[in-house]
């Protein structure tokens, strides 16, 4: 479907991308925690898309198994050749 | 209000109240904690109400200050006269 191609490409385009909802408090620590970490996620609000939202969320599940929120995808491939990844591995093994 | 009157009520009439939402982690992990402290608290799941529940969130936050969810009370006293107050203080105190 458009919806799902729309995803995929979303994925693939951007390192990490947080799939949220912005009155969910797991979120919200999932925002935070990257920000500590000096990663800049993509973050896509689910409540703010009207009607796209819900089948937003179906498309993840229809692609992920997952249903819930917060929805993470980390392309650590990427992340290291922007020389991102060593940073982010060594902060994570700080905590 | 006759909805302000009833929250009220339930209050009242029940030591351990949880307003809560069936799909919130946090909220979950609020009714798991009293699970585990032997609490039997009184449940109720504002998104399994229909449009009443909006109208109690509303309600809550006019009460309390508070409008997100879980929003917990507790009756010290009733606990205490049950005998339940003391043996969840020492658990608390044990976590
Ligand atoms: N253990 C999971 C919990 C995920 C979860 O239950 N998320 C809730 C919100 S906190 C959810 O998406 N519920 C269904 C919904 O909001 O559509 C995690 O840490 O991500
Ligand atoms: N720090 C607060 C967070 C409460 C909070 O933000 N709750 C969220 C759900 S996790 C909420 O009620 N959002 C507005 C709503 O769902 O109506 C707590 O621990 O209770
Ligand atoms: S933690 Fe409450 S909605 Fe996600």
């Amino acid at each position: 479907s458009r919806l799902e191609e729309s995803v995929k490409k979303t994925i693939d385009e951007n390192p990490v991308v947080v799939y949220s909802k912005t009155w969910c408090s797991y979120s919200s620590e999932v925002k935070s925690l990257f920000k500590r970490l000096g990663v800049q996620p993509l973050v896509i609000e689910l409540d703010e898309l009207g009607p796209q939202g819900p089948q937003l969320q179906k498309v993840l599940e229809r692609l992920t198994g997952q249903h819930t929120v917060p929805n993470v995808f980390i392309d650590t491939v990427k992340l290291y050749r922007k020389g991102e990844l060593e940073p982010l591995l060594s902060e994570v093994g700080n905590k």
